[in-house]
């Protein structure tokens, strides 16, 4: 509880934080902060699976040797265009970067149901429009 | 608001719809609270739509099965532990209903503490899938996918009651300019 919402565990939390508390599922998301287009980074692969698991990207979970040669740490271009897609879809500036409120969005805890079914998104197309009303 | 592909919804001569808790999937709490939570979820729904919702005698016969459960629980969608995802729906006219046991549930009806997830939030936001809502980009909406712990939302915002009487109509007796689901906003709990 003394922790901040929408802050990770720092890497000392865990000797001090009950164990069920010390690592929620997507707080080394946040250690992504800052990736962009062209990086190689250890945790990008991750994050790929997080954005499929919600409809934003699309890639068969393996192939015949038991691994998938789309999912690498690669910031390339599926990735960009995914993290676009759910930056318009949170009313986030539409950058194709995981800057710090992108990144702070994507930890939050959320509904398990995909913002995206069988590649058809209606999440945005009047919600935008609501909250472009709102901004104006 | 948003709508699942194909828009399913409860077909038109099913306007009263019947739920239960399941008896052997269920978290440590009084059970008096835990239905009146439930039930006052489910009210939020009815207050704006011609729909009703009782809480069935048999669980087996409900239409919308509620339970609590904890990793893979045989739906092809496991649970992930404390936080990260907190529950899901499907969509009409399944009516499975699953929250993560993991969670800390906020579930005595009172503000949720920091690291709490308040239950009633949760529970009018999954409702809204089980009648055929997807996710919304409006911040303020019910169906906006993410939620703090910590905090609490459970007034249908004006873009939830327009996409939901477009499924079902509208309540004779909902007045728009006196609900407050034009303003709904989240309320923060314990100071974190």
């Amino acid at each position: 509880n003394f922790l901040p919402k929408n802050i990770s565990s720092p890497p000392w939390a865990s000797n001090i934080l009950p164990k069920n508390i010390s690592s929620p599922p997507w707080a080394s998301f946040q250690n992504l902060t800052g990736c962009h287009m062209g990086d190689h980074v250890p945790g990008l692969a991750d994050l790929k699976r997080y954005l499929k698991r919600f409809g934003y990207m699309n890639f068969p979970d393996n192939d015949t040797n038991g691994t998938n040669a789309n999912v690498t740490d690669d910031f390339d271009d599926s990735l960009e265009w995914a993290i676009k897609t759910y930056q318009k879809n949170f009313n986030l500036n539409p950058t194709g970067s995981l800057d710090i409120s992108t990144v702070n969005q994507i930890v939050r805890p959320r509904c398990g149901v995909p913002d995206i079914i069988n590649g058809t998104t209606t999440m945005n197309s009047s919600g935008a429009a609501h909250a472009n009303d709102r901004r104006l | 608001y948003s709508y699942f592909p194909g828009s399913p919804s409860w077909p038109s001569n099913k306007r009263q719809l019947t739920y239960a808790i399941s008896p052997a999937d269920r978290i440590s709490a009084d059970d008096a609270t835990l239905r009146s939570i439930f039930a006052r979820a489910f009210e939020r729904w009815s207050n704006v739509t011609q729909l009703t919702f009782v809480e069935a005698a048999e669980y087996s016969a409900a239409d919308i099965k509620i339970g609590f459960y904890s990793g893979d629980h045989g739906d092809g969608e496991p649970f992930d532990g404390v936080l990260g995802t907190l529950a899901h729906a499907f969509s009409p006219t399944s009516g499975r209903f699953h929250l993560d046991a993991a969670e800390t549930w906020a579930a005595d009806g009172n503000l949720p503490s920091a690291g709490e997830i308040d239950l009633e939030s949760v529970a009018v936001h999954e409702i809204g899938h089980l009648l055929g809502l997807g996710h919304s980009s409006v911040e303020e909406a019910i169906m906006f996918p993410t939620i703090s712990s910590g905090t609490r939302r459970v007034e249908l915002a004006a873009d939830d009651v327009t996409g939901i009487q477009l499924l079902y109509g509208a309540n004779p007796n909902y007045n728009a300019s006196s609900s407050s689901s034009n303003s709904a906003q989240e309320e923060k709990g314990g100071a974190a």
